[in-house]
């Protein structure tokens, strides 16, 4: 019998050891953890979210995805250093135990797993989905490009070869459609954070245009507040900022679908860069990039605990 | 299965707005199948950019040819997905 305590958390792996893992990590952890599935992907393979909680009906709660963009491998391996994370300090940890006391986490380890099984077997460099575009030669879709927000503007591509090709329709792939169901179902998350990497970034709305949220100023200062906490760890530098003011306008995304359903405090992050390898970032990294990121994250959702609406 | 051999990983550090719209261009040039790990956004943020092995000489030259200062982030992108994937046995052997 395995064990999700011998699991190698300093190391990448394949899509079957994950979903291993995470059948034992739900198994074993079930006064805090369990595993749901809210959908299948364009090549069946289940979708996964872990939920943690110390109990309650409907509480209000935060959702955290990581990977759905699927050659951004650090990022998968930050979600299960963090998942195990929630486990090991919930009643250690203060602030996270005082959070789990009163939300609900889910945790999407895996969000676009038919693009990561394909960097493992065929494309290390795949970024998109797998779905197959009627009329093109060319396969898979942006799942960050293809939410209600905006969808096709400024920052997306028609073109189905390009790497962010919007899809045919809002929500026409499943990964994200199962994710947009499943949260307006649950109706009360609070905080939304999508994780990506590579490029040092932690970013709020908007991305589809250019004008502030009315809620910039406190966005702004929370992200300021998340980014202080995460470079005093390691001295890692992050730039923060709406998306459009800080990178690039990026239509159909999921941070601005997330904000403009309600879910206020709606952040990317974009993990570390070392400058030397960018998505083959060395496994090495994966510990300290997970460490540095947490407490960001406890950071965010703490506010979030605080500051109900 | 995708190889790698010979990709390399540029980090192009564009001066100012002009050589910033000179490397969106390259987005364009499809024939020199380019994938940008980081977009050109901004002349204060570095832009990195996989190139096909086949395509290297054209894109550095293009480049030079801009005076647009670049240097090598990655010499070999299979070398390291290689490294990558014997990592990944070592931890399942172990």
């Amino acid at each position: 019998e395995r064990s999700s305590s011998t699991f190698s958390f300093s190391s990448y792996h394949t899509i079957e050891e994950i979903y291993d893992w995470i059948d034992n990590f739900a198994s074993e952890n079930s006064n805090l953890v369990s595993k749901i599935q809210i959908g299948q992907s364009y090549e069946q393979r289940p979708l996964l979210v872990l939920k943690f909680s110390t109990g309650g009906s409907n509480r209000s709660a935060v959702w955290i995805d990581t990977g759905i963009h699927s050659r951004e491998w650090i990022t998968h391996a930050t979600g299960l250093w963090t998942a195990n994370q929630i486990v090991s300090e919930y009643g250690k940890d203060p602030v996270l135990t005082s959070i789990l006391d009163t939300l609900d986490i889910f945790l999407e380890i895996v969000t676009n797993p038919d693009g990561f099984a394909y960097t493992h077997s065929e494309d290390r460099m795949w970024r998109k989905t797998r779905s197959i575009n009627p009329g093109s030669s060319c396969s898979g879709v942006d799942a960050n490009r293809n939410w209600d927000s905006n969808f096709g503007g400024t920052g997306s591509s028609d073109d189905a070869c390009s790497d962010d090709y919007h899809g045919p329709s809002p929500h026409s792939e499943v990964e994200v459609k199962s994710i947009v169901d499943f949260v307006l179902g649950h109706g009360n998350i609070k905080a939304w954070i999508s994780i990506h990497s590579f490029s040092q970034l932690l970013m709020f709305p908007y991305g589809y245009k250019l004008e502030l949220t009315p809620d910039h100023q406190e966005l702004n200062d929370l992200a300021r507040e998340a980014v202080k906490v995460l470079t005093t760890k390691y001295g890692t530098e992050y730039t923060y900022g709406s998306i459009s003011s800080t990178i690039y306008q990026a239509s159909g995304t999921s941070i601005d679908w997330a904000y403009d359903n309600g879910i206020k405090y709606s952040f990317t992050f974009e993990l570390r860069d070392t400058g030397e390898h960018g998505f083959m970032l060395p496994a090495s990294e994966i510990i300290p990039t997970a460490e540095e990121t947490w407490p960001a994250l406890l950071t965010i959702i703490d506010h979030a605990r605080h500051h109900p609406y | 299965l995708k190889l790698f051999s010979g990709d390399q990983v540029l980090r192009i550090k564009a001066k100012d707005e002009t050589q910033l719209a000179v490397l969106k261009d390259l987005v364009h040039f499809k024939h020199l199948q380019v994938d940008f790990w980081r977009s050109p956004l901004s002349p204060n943020l570095p832009v990195d950019v996989r190139v096909p092995s086949c395509n290297l000489q054209a894109v550095k030259a293009y480049l030079k040819s801009h005076g647009i200062p670049y240097s090598v982030m990655i010499d070999d992108v299979q070398v390291l997905i290689d490294k990558e994937r014997e990592a990944m046995a070592a931890s399942r052997r172990l």
